[in-house]
């Protein structure tokens, strides 16, 4: 564990934890992709089925417990309690385009022909890619709420961080998951259009709107 | 590289 790691986890907690408090604050999910959550969904209860089979720490645990039930939460929410304010006409983007070539390339592309590490694979190209239906959604309606673009700023963060983390293991102890790297840097580079409207705009003290 | 199976990050 190091700072960027500590940070890169802190940094998606917040996000994750933005995104539910929006939507029970407001009692409205308006202008979030209930596809992108969904996905998020099915990346951590794929990529967290070794909390039954190995034990790392209770940080870990913890972590990848709340991540799994703040997710759900966050589903549930969406697409059951305030299914009324979803924006389902404006989130179009067929997840099966996303599913089935990340899943198609999880079986050709992993450490180990396991059905765990296949699975863990399948989350960690699943999750580069999660966030195109909530893009695509802001790209549709040229416009985000205040609070999803710093629920966004803070989700994108969470893989920037995760790089650094990465260049100084690589360094300190000579790790590296290459699976991991090359995903998150594609992860990251999603977001950075994002991040250039919102340095520009948002921290400016406007909304998040995108340029005609 | 990482251990298939025992994964310490999230």
């Amino acid at each position: 564990m190091n700072i960027f790691r500590l940070l890169g986890d802190l940094s998606h907690l917040l996000a994750i934890i933005i995104l539910l408090l929006k939507i029970w604050r407001t009692r409205s999910c308006a202008g979030v992709s209930g596809k992108s959550q969904i996905l998020f969904a099915l990346v951590f209860t794929t990529r967290y089925l070794d909390l039954f089979t190995n034990f790392i720490s209770m940080y870990n645990s913890a972590m990848k417990l709340i991540y799994l039930v703040c997710s759900y939460a966050t589903v549930f929410l969406m697409y059951f309690k305030f299914k009324a304010t979803y924006d389902s006409n404006h989130d179009t983007f067929r997840m099966e385009f996303l599913v089935v070539p990340v899943g198609g390339l999880a079986f050709l592309v992993n450490h180990d022909f396991t059905p765990l590490e296949i699975l863990w694979t399948f989350s960690i190209y699943l999750e580069a890619v999660a966030i195109l239906p909530q893009l695509f959604m802001i790209s549709k309606t040229g416009e985000a709420e205040t609070i999803t673009s710093h629920y966004l700023f803070a989700l994108g963060s969470y893989r920037a961080l995760y790089i650094v983390n990465w260049v100084f293991r690589f360094y300190t102890e000579g790790f590296f998951d290459l699976i991991a790297i090359v995903a998150g840097c594609v992860q990251t580079i999603l977001y950075c259009d994002f991040f250039y409207l919102y340095i520009t705009k948002v921290l400016k003290g406007k909304q998040l709107t995108l340029p005609a | 590289r990482a251990k298939p199976g025992g994964k310490d990050e999230l």
